[in-house]
């Protein structure tokens, strides 16, 4: 959900030279299960701090660096270089460390204050009847998600938001759509307001491929004597 | 390889699971929860590998089933009891790429434990998935499911995989992947459990 500011909590306070700590932890964790040469770089730091008890809670708006990818069978985007702006939510309890939140993006699609995203952010071509005729259509297919999938969201500023993630992964899903070359159809499904980052690391395991296991011995083909 | 094979005709699959990587294709109704709560190897919903899977059921003993270990979508303490194990495991062995000898192996032994690169998967409704190589590149393994079986619809050859995002995702919870290209890397982590 995007950062909520709780009535009656203490107010928050910029503190530039702290957020390296926890901006360096974000860093890892976005890396982790990346090989040495293909690892983001930390580029610009900004955010606030809010302290509670024996902890302290970074909002970190973020520029990554991902590096040039040139093996085609490597990379997942044809890209030379990318700049990424993420959000995090970091927690400091005692020294120990713990990513609430991760959201990345390309930095031309992202806004860059905290106000969510509107569908103009989102689709910088259409003009203002398109915008609101797309608003509108998006409203309705978006209405017609949350009955089907039975959604509750805490706050409308949750909805607002998830609603414009759920735009943008529309348009997502085209793009796929476009190129798949089987006979696939993609669209609306349960995970339709979850940002890319969120469903990675809800439901799946980058450290697949990464992490040693038990090696295991080769079964023979069926046929084989 | 026969021309096409299914084990779930054959009651050979349990249902489909929500958020858990089920690999188990004896209808017993066999539980992954224990493994998440008794397989101190990995760590749970925070990732695992099949290998360490397999290892954590043979020193575990063996699977009991659901109805003896039921899940209640949280971490448990582990509470296995050896006597209620119904099946074991003697060890494991990894599968060959070559996704003709993997089909062949699939109709004669039975499903296959595969790890994919799950492009697109968030937004799959149905059909069948071939995603251009450089997108859904063999090298960026990331979801690890069970494949029950293969065919072709229309001369589009596929294979049929478990997955383990409930019945309201895919096609029933079953995601269909282009078969003979190496999509998505679906040949590159094949595994199975052995049984004397």
């Amino acid at each position: 959900a995007p950062p909520r500011r709780v009535a009656g909590a203490q107010a928050w306070e910029p503190a530039p030279p702290e957020l390296l700590g926890p901006a360096r932890f974000a860093l890892e964790m976005y890396n982790r299960g990346r090989a040495a040469g293909m690892r983001a770089a930390l580029g610009a730091v900004r955010g606030r701090v809010r302290r509670a008890g024996r902890g302290s809670l970074y909002s970190l708006k973020v520029t990554l660096e991902e590096p040039p990818c040139n093996d085609p069978t490597v990379c997942q985007l044809p890209v030379s270089k990318k700049t990424l702006l993420c959000s995090f939510e970091v927690l400091d309890e005692l020294g120990k460390h713990m990513l609430l939140r991760r959201d990345c993006g390309p930095v031309d699609t992202k806004i860059t204050d905290d106000k969510s995203e509107s569908f103009t952010s989102v689709f910088p071509l259409l003009n203002k009847s398109q915008t609101q005729d797309f608003s509108v259509k998006m409203a309705s297919i978006f209405k017609h998600f949350v009955t089907t999938y039975n959604r509750t969201y805490e706050t409308k500023e949750e909805a607002q938001w998830r609603m414009s993630i759920f735009a943008s992964n529309m348009v997502r899903a085209q793009k796929i759509q476009a190129l798949d070359r089987g006979t696939a159809q993609y669209g609306v499904t349960k995970f339709s307001d979850l940002t890319e980052e969120e469903f990675r690391t809800i439901y799946l395991n980058p450290l697949l491929k990464e992490e040693p296991g038990v090696k295991m011995r080769r079964a023979k083909s069926v046929g084989d004597s | 390889a026969p021309p096409e094979w299914d084990w779930r005709s054959k009651g050979a699959v349990t249902e489909v699971k929500d958020q858990s990587q089920a690999m188990v294709s004896i209808p017993l109704h066999l539980p992954v929860p224990k493994l998440l709560d008794c397989d101190k190897v990995d760590k749970a919903c925070m990732g695992g590998l099949p290998s360490n899977a397999y290892s954590a059921i043979k020193t575990l003993g063996g699977l009991e089933t659901e109805d003896d270990y039921s899940y209640h979508g949280h971490l448990q303490a582990c509470s296995f009891s050896a006597e209620k194990a119904k099946v074991y495991i003697n060890d494991s062995v990894e599968l060959t790429k070559n996704e003709q000898k993997l089909a062949a192996w699939l109709a004669k032994k039975g499903p296959i434990s595969v790890a994919i690169n799950a492009f697109g998967m968030q937004f799959y409704r149905h059909g069948i998935s071939h995603p251009l190589r450089p997108l859904c590149s063999p090298w960026l393994i990331d979801h690890a499911v069970l494949l029950v079986g293969y065919g072709n619809r229309s001369a589009v050859p596929f294979w049929a995989i478990k997955n383990s995002w409930g019945t309201d995702w895919g096609e029933e919870g079953y995601y269909y992947l282009y078969r003979g290209s190496g999509a998505c890397g679906v040949n590159t982590m094949a595994s199975s459990a052995v049984v004397n």
